[in-house]
């Protein structure tokens, strides 16, 4: 019932 | 041209081990400032982010930008021909197909030189600079890496409860659960065996222990790691060298 959050969607890209 | 010296060949070497399992492909950029890189994993869940200062090296000299795109697996086979206590020069043109890696003895006069083609790596570059964060934690190295090792054992999740006088890492499995309990002290003689913990707010984090695994192989860097949790985005787990870091941005897990 854990979800694994992705990295990319925290940071914006550059 | 770029011209990067290390006095010892070990430090290159433990700083490229330190993620060569978790990224294979990554993108060196060299500029007067040093030597930076950055790269996520295949799973898209830990970005890996390096910076070695010009401080780092014994002399460094990069007249413009140079990237340089290497296979890790293939750079650690030539930075295994060298020892550790070798001399170490990266040397590369301007806009290189391949780099000249060149080993020195100087106490034996032994000079060995390898090129190692290079490869355009195509990313995105992120933008990490403006996190903010609730907790922080600094502890030995080595405690942390035994810490995620021994709670790896019982989950492949680890929980990170940080409150004003205790932190608290802990697992949950199916043969059992565990915990781990460290508080703040300061060790006077010893400075790097301090634990350290500033909390604007308690915070409490799950995270994949196959990652922590990964990111634990930073501790042959640096005595102590740095650690900076947020409820609301990746921690950050860093490894200082002598003049730079070693970061990687852990995205946590959440409850659905």
């Amino acid at each position: 019932k854990y979800k694994q959050a992705s990295i990319a969607s925290f940071f914006k890209k550059r | 041209m770029l011209e990067a010296k290390f006095t010892e060949a070990g430090l290159f070497k433990r700083i490229i081990d330190s993620f060569r399992d978790c990224v294979q492909l990554i993108n060196f950029n060299c500029s007067e400032k040093g030597i930076a890189a950055q790269a996520v994993d295949d799973s898209r869940v830990l970005l890996v982010s390096l910076s070695i200062n010009v401080e780092a090296f014994e002399e460094f000299r990069a007249d413009r930008n140079i990237v340089l795109g290497c296979d890790l697996t293939n750079l650690s086979k030539i930075l295994r021909c060298g020892n550790n206590s070798d001399n170490l020069t990266l040397i590369a043109e301007d806009s290189p197909d391949s780099i000249l890696i060149l080993f020195e003895d100087t106490k034996r006069d032994r000079v060995s030189e390898y090129s190692l083609k290079l490869m355009e790596i195509e990313t995105d570059f992120l933008e990490i600079s403006d996190m903010k964060y609730e907790s922080y934690i600094t502890m030995p190295s080595a405690d942390f890496a035994k810490t995620v090792r021994d709670l790896s054992q019982l989950s492949d999740s680890i929980n990170i409860l940080v409150t004003k006088d205790t932190i608290k890492f802990a697992a949950e499995g199916d043969i059992g659960s565990g915990s781990i309990v460290v508080k703040p002290f300061t060790d006077l003689d010893h400075p790097e065996n301090s634990i350290k913990v500033t909390i604007e707010k308690p915070v409490d984090l799950r995270f994949g222990a196959k990652y922590l695994n990964d990111i634990i192989k930073g501790a042959s860097l640096s005595d102590t790691i740095t650690i900076k949790l947020s409820e609301e985005a990746p921690a950050l787990f860093q490894f200082d060298i002598s003049s730079g870091n070693l970061q990687f941005y852990l995205a946590p897990k959440f409850d659905e």
